[in-house]
């Protein structure tokens, strides 16, 4: 599948409730579902979160993941 | 990637965090 649909089906994944954007509060939530520290996961939000509303759109989601999959220089 | 460790890059979190969901789509049904 393409970057696009992953992307989509990690946002579904963190945005349980299927609100269209995913908190500080979400992200906590994975904490039981990944091997990650609370602390990962805070910094994690605070980088996808490039406007610094607290609210992850899908957009600020796939851009990150676009990020990690070709690298930063991909925007 | 010697350098993720210790002190972790903006980058190497997201990697992280992204590789982690990775696993778990592959690893549940």
């Amino acid at each position: 599948s393409t970057v696009l649909e992953k992307s989509q089906e990690f946002f579904q994944i963190c945005d349980i409730e299927d609100k269209g954007f995913v908190t500080r509060r979400d992200m906590q939530r994975l904490l039981e579902e990944l091997p990650l520290s609370s602390e990962e996961l805070e910094n994690v939000f605070d980088t996808l979160d490039t406007d610094g509303n607290g609210y992850l759109t899908p957009e600020e989601f796939s851009s990150g993941f676009s990020e990690f999959i070709f690298g930063p220089s991909a925007s | 990637d010697p350098n993720m460790k210790g002190g972790q890059t903006s980058e190497g979190v997201l990697a992280n965090f992204f590789n982690s969901l990775l696993t778990k789509k592959a690893g549940s049904p």
